[in-house]
Parts: structure tokens; C-alpha cells; sequence
């Protein structure tokens, strides 16, 4: 395997721009989340606020089990609750030039991880299928 | 990159055996599925038959899916649909001697891949992140 296609590049050359990823807002209702998640297809999307810094990911099993109650699904829940109270706030980010292996360690145990600069404005997202992508075609060869 | 790790292996070298894969039956009511799904975390789980053949794939995208209605999100066809009639019957499938690398071509665009044997029999499954592993062992070398 050709060990230059990985290891002298830099996140910036695998980002997905922020303006292809779908997100929602902090102040948004659940009901808005699950339709954006739904609609997209997206198991889970980053969580912005209005001038755009990064404050975690909301995941549409995150939703369910803040709705799950104990006899019966409260679904009403889905009206009043925001998606800040059920967001994952505990979450790895990248910078644009960290080097890719940061990025490929940080993707061993998630689907994606989020981009931001150094003012915390987000950038876009780093995900497997990238990587996944170039590895193929280098056991290819 | 050293190619051996990739290069000279088949997929059961890979394989999450079956007895540690959550999955739901043709038969089951998408209530159920959705119970399994938001109790155990994944995105998406295989749908296996009585006899332990393989169907499809079910997700809480497709469950949300398919009782979105254009008023409101119809409950109670949760406990009327079944499984079989919301899962995604077209799915690529994986033999436990196939090289590695088909299966490499396959997770790029799938975040698991169902492994059976010649019979259908459901085996296990290959998934993204047990590529994602050894990738970052040999990065790191
Ligand atoms: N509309 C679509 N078109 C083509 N392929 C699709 C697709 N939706 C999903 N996939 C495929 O399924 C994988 C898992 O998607 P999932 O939504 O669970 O997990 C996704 C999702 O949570 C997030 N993601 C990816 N692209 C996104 C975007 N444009 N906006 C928001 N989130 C995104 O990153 C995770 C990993 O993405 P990754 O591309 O590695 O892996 C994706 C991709 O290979
Ligand atoms: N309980 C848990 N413990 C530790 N890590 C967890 C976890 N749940 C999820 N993850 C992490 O999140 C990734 C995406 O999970 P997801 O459920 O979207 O997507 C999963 C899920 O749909 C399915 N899957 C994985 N393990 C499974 C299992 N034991 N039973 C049923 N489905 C499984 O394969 C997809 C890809 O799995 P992969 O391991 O590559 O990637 C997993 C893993 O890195």
C-alpha cells in the first residue's frame, strides 16, 4: 500500500464543506430534528447555533430515547423539548490543517467527527467514507 | 503502509460473530423494532427469519419513514406494520471466505455489511470500524 496517499495530507483535503452537511440549531424543537433527520436520511447531524459555532451532535436515537417513556412513547415531548437538552455536547472535533492520522484515529469509533476553525466556527465534517474511499482504491492497485 | 494486514485475508479474519449482533424477525411489528433499535443504539440491524436466514436491513430512518404522514406522525402504525413491509430487501451480502477487499469495496458505501453462509444462514457482520482499526495501527507505524 502506498503510504503517501494518507500520511503527508492534511483534514482540509478530506472536509465535506459545511455548506453540503445538514444541521440543525440549538433552539430548534425535537419535532423540527426528527423531520430534518428523517428527510435526509442522516442517522446523526452536527448541532449549530445562530452564528454558526459548533455545540454537538443530535442523533435520531437521541431523540427517541428522550421520548421513550416508561408505558408508552411520549411523543408530545417531541413539541416542547429542545434539541440542547438532548444533544451529545461531549464530542471530538478536528482542525482543518490537523494531520489526517489525528482524523483516522478520531473515526475508528465514529461515523464522522466535525471540523472547525480556530474560533470554533464550523467548517464541515471529516467522515469514514473519505478514507474509505482511498483505501479501496489503494488495495486496488 | 504494510499490505499484508489487508492484503492476504478473508472476511471471517473481520467477522462480529452473530450471537453479538442485535437483530429483529420478519415477523415482528416495527414497535418492537424501534424498542430494539433506540435500546441497543444502532443505526440499523439485520432482519433474520425463524430459521436464522437473512432478509434485509431495518433502521429507525426507515421505521420514522414509513409512518410519517403529511399531518402528523401516524403512532399507530407501529403496532400495525410489520418488519418485513419497511426493511430494505436489497442488500449486499458477504461470504465468510470472500477476500477482505471485497468486502473493503463494499463498506465504502455501507456502514456494515451481512455475512452468510452458501445456505443464507446468517453468520455475522463485517463493519467499517474493524477495518478502521487495523488502518490506524498501520498509519501509526
Ligand atoms: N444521502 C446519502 N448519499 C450517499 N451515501 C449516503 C447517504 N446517506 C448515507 N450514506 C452512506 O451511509 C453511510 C452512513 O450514513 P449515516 O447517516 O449513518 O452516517 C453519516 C451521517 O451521520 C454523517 N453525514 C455524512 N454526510 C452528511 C451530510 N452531508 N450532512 C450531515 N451529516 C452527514 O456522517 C456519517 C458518516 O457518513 P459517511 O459518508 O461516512 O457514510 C454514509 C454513506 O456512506
Ligand atoms: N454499543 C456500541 N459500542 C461501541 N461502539 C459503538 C456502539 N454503537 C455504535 N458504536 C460506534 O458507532 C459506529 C456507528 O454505529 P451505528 O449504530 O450508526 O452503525 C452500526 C450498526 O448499524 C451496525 N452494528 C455494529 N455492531 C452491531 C451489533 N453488535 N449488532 C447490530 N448491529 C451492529 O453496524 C454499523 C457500523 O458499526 P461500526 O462498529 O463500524 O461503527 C459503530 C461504532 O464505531
Amino acid at each position: 500500500l502506498d503510504s503517501k496517499e494518507f500520511l503527508d495530507k492534511t483534514i482540509a483535503q478530506f472536509l465535506i464543506p459545511s455548506d453540503k452537511v445538514a444541521h440543525v440549531q440549538v433552539g430548534n424543537h425535537l419535532d423540527h430534528a426528527l423531520l430534518v433527520l428523517t428527510k435526509t436520511g442522516y442517522s446523526a447531524i452536527p448541532v449549530l447555533d445562530t452564528s454558526y459555532k459548533l455545540h454537538g451532535l443530535i442523533s435520531i436515537t437521541m431523540i427517541m430515547d428522550a421520548i421513550l417513556g416508561l408505558e408508552r412513547i411520549e411523543f408530545e415531548r417531541l413539541e416542547t423539548m429542545k434539541v440542547e437538552e438532548v444533544m451529545n455536547k461531549d464530542i471530538p472535533r478536528l482542525l482543518l490543517d490537523d494531520h489526517v492520522m489525528k482524523g483516522i484515529e478520531l473515526i475508528v469509533n465514529h461515523p464522522f467527527v466535525c471540523v472547525e476553525n480556530e474560533n470554533g466556527y464550523f467548517e464541515g465534517i471529516f467522515t469514514r467514507r473519505e478514507i474509505l474511499k482511498r483505501l479501496n482504491k489503494q488495495v486496488r492497485r
